[in-house]
């Protein structure tokens, strides 16, 4: 259960600054998501706050991702960019 | 710096606090928010005006939980604050429930979160540099805030650059050190007689160092900083002196060459072991090199060496492209063989020659134009040296004027 708690706090943090879609954060939607999706999200995470790209939810990042911040999202714009040709 | 998209189409814009917080002094906030919006506006020129009442630009208020916008704020700690781009109004809403605090360690203070917010309100997004005012982390109250370059970079991507003072006259817009009268205490005679530098870099935290032979000095807006010359192997333990080019890249590291080697310090710590060779960390860039900078224009390193410039893009692979080196003629006005070249707090690159220097224009692409014309005395206008003359000096500026095409060639801009 304490496992599960952080992954959705985690799940929840990551759709409201960006980094997955913002129905993840809607309660009424049973939303299922793939493994690569997810280490996807926490690696651009990561990423863009200058912590090791590990994809895993590590206690580095989970520290980061309890730092009081700007709610203003880091990747503005998610699902509705289009791929350049 | 990573830029929304959207922009004021004008620059003096207005504001409003509609809601002030609930435990601290109207006045103080009223100061707290000028001061937060004067960050901006001291790189660029735009202006702030508070009103009491009435349509503004940004209207800023102090809200808990739910807010009538649907991003509801969750309390202490968590979301501090947000705020809308341009393009959606630029309003700033700030969480009432936090401990808002005003030059104290204790609490939030209200001033940095408040230029981040801002920043979101004039078009920029979060950086991922650390360092950033824009990083989207709140790094606790730092009495010495300074813009980091990348904020800088950043505002005057859409905003251009400032020309005019705040208060009365212009200053020769826009240049180097805001020096109008070089103040006598801050010379050094010897360095006044001869100005010739070997390299100029800005640090991390935003100061400007000049070094020279076995010496450095410190750099203020009046000349050099009392207490110099000093040793460099002394500040920097492990560097030579006679450097030949440095710089500080947006990691906040700064880099040294001499000859065919190469340090970089983390502020003034060695951050590794010491010197390697160019050829191996600088792959394509030669040694023995004249001056080095991060450009404004795109952020990457240029080094020049006599009559050539490469440009070193750490992201790419090869990190030089195969078309370098260039002749150092496309930077239009600048001679060859430079000593030293930076890029300034202020978003202008200047370059160096045998105690004079040039401001290079980012926009034009060319030497600006300015009253005293380039080149001027290094000695006047960023030694303090008051008996070195202020207009235009002597200077073996070759001024070529070619046409730009759509092909740059110094980077892949387009001018």
């Amino acid at each position: 259960a304490p496992a599960f708690g952080e992954t959705n706090k985690a799940m929840m943090y990551l759709a409201q600054y960006g980094y997955l879609s913002p129905s993840v954060r809607n309660p009424s939607s049973g939303h299922i998501m793939d493994e690569s999706s997810w280490k996807k999200a926490i690696a651009e995470f990561q990423s863009f706050a200058g912590l090791n790209t590990t994809g895993e939810l590590d206690e580095e990042t989970k520290n980061l991702m309890s730092l009081p911040r700007c709610g203003v999202k880091d990747k503005v714009g998610f699902g509705e960019s289009r791929s350049k040709r | 710096y990573a830029l929304q998209g959207s922009r004021w189409r004008v620059k003096n814009l207005t504001y409003k606090i509609s809601k002030y917080p609930s435990r601290l002094n109207r006045d103080e906030v009223d100061t707290e928010l000028a001061k937060a919006f004067s960050v901006w506006s001291d790189y660029t020129d735009l202006t702030f005006t508070q009103k009491r009442s009435g349509q503004v630009h940004i209207e800023i208020r102090f809200e808990k939980g739910e807010h009538g916008d649907g991003d509801p704020f969750d309390g202490p700690g968590g979301t501090l604050a947000h705020a809308y781009f341009p393009v959606y109004g630029g309003d700033a809403h700030f969480d009432d429930a936090e401990m808002w605090s005003i030059n104290s360690l204790r609490g939030t203070n209200l001033f940095q979160v408040a230029a981040h917010e801002f920043g979101h309100s004039l078009g920029l997004s979060h950086s991922d540099v650390r360092t950033a005012l824009m990083a989207p982390f709140y790094r606790g109250y730092n009495k010495a805030f300074q813009l980091d370059q990348d904020d800088i970079q950043g505002i005057q991507a859409l905003y251009g650059h400032k020309t005019q003072l705040d208060v009365g006259g212009s200053f020769p817009s826009p240049s180097a050190p805001r020096i109008t009268t070089p103040q006598p205490s801050a010379e050094d005679p010897a360095l006044c007689a001869d100005p010739n530098i070997d390299t100029i870099f800005n640090s991390a935290d935003g100061a400007t160092f000049v070094f020279k032979g076995e010496h450095y000095w410190r750099l203020t807006e009046n000349g050099v900083a009392a207490g110099y010359p000093r040793l460099i192997s002394r500040s920097w333990p492990g560097l030579t002196g006679n450097i030949d080019a440095a710089f500080t890249y947006k990691n906040g590291k700064t880099y040294f060459f001499k000859g065919s080697k190469y340090w970089r310090y983390n502020g003034q710590k060695m951050d590794g072991q010491y010197p390697k060779e160019i050829s191996e960390g600088f792959t394509g860039i030669p040694d023995n090199l004249d001056a080095a900078l991060v450009w404004s224009g795109n952020g990457k390193i240029y080094f020049y060496k006599g009559s050539k410039f490469w440009r070193f893009d750490p992201a790419q692979r090869p990190p030089v492209k195969s078309t370098y080196p260039k002749p150092l003629s496309n930077w239009e006005g600048i001679p060859d063989n430079i000593d030293a070249a930076l890029q300034y707090t202020n978003g202008y690159t200047y370059f160096f020659k045998g105690g004079s220097y040039w401001r290079f224009n980012d926009r034009t692409f060319s030497v600006d134009t300015d009253n005293p014309a380039f080149p001027r005395s290094t000695g006047y206008w960023w030694l303090g040296c008051s008996s070195a003359p202020k207009g235009t000096v002597g200077g073996n500026a070759k001024y070529i004027h070619h046409d730009h095409d759509d092909d740059d060639e110094v980077g892949d801009i387009t001018f």
